[in-house]
């Protein structure tokens, strides 16, 4: 564990906390994309299904439980208990348009093809990609409420910290994993220009808002 | 090795 790993995990616990916050107070999920939060649940699903085959850390099993409720909560908020607020005309992404090349991907690029190793490989290529719908509706809808960018703001920097931690590991542990590298400079680039509108914006007290 | 390694990451 290294201080860019640990900040990198309490900024994506900060995220989901957020989100469940913010849905369980306004009792409203209003421009949060359904998708984008079902897309986690299945990334958190299939990765963390080494809790049942190697112990780590508490840490570590602690926080892969969390994870793991947290994102089945939300879905359970979205879809059952507030589903009249859901803005599901706004979340029109085509999922399947990043689940199959997902599911390709990792069979054709992985580092053992082995179930376990598959689906991990898997999570991490969908993770990359799921906040996709999340952004489009953003796009679509030309708005976000304030707290909607905060929660898009911690999830994005956690995995721009890992990258921090990798390059750490790297030299400090000389352990690299390419998979993981390479999926996360993918999915912090695609927070890049979300970041620029919330730093610009948004930590200047406006309202995250796209030019017409 | 490089399976059980990386698992220590979330």
């Amino acid at each position: 564990m290294n201080i860019f790993r640990l900040i990198g995990d309490l900024s994506h616990l900060l995220a989901i906390i957020i989100l469940l916050r913010k849905i369980w107070k306004s009792r409203s999920c209003a421009g949060i994309s359904g998708k984008s939060q079902l897309l986690f649940a299945i990334v958190y699903t299939s990765r963390y299904l080494d809790l049942l085959t190697v112990y780590v850390s508490m840490y570590n099993t602690l926080m892969k439980l969390v994870f793991i409720a947290a994102s089945y909560a939300t879905c359970y908020l979205i879809y059952l208990k507030f589903k009249a607020t859901y803005d599901h005309n706004h979340d029109t992404f085509r999922i399947e348009f990043l689940l199959v090349p997902a599911v390709i991907l990792a069979l054709l690029i992985n580092h053992d093809f082995m179930a376990l190793e598959i689906l991990w490989t898997f999570s991490i290529y969908l993770e990359s990609v799921a906040i996709l719908p999340q952004l489009f509706m953003v796009s679509k809808t030309g708005e976000a409420e304030s707290i909607t960018s905060h929660y898009l703001f911690a999830l994005g920097s956690y995995r721009g910290l890992y990258i921090l931690n990798w390059i750490y590991r790297y030299a400090m542990e000389d352990h690299y994993d390419l998979i993981a590298i390479v999926a996360g400079v993918v999915q912090t680039v695609l927070y890049c220009d979300f970041f620029y509108l919330y730093i610009t914006k948004v930590l200047r007290g406006k309202k995250l808002q796209l030019p017409a | 090795g490089k399976y059980s390694n990386k698992k220590d990451e979330l």
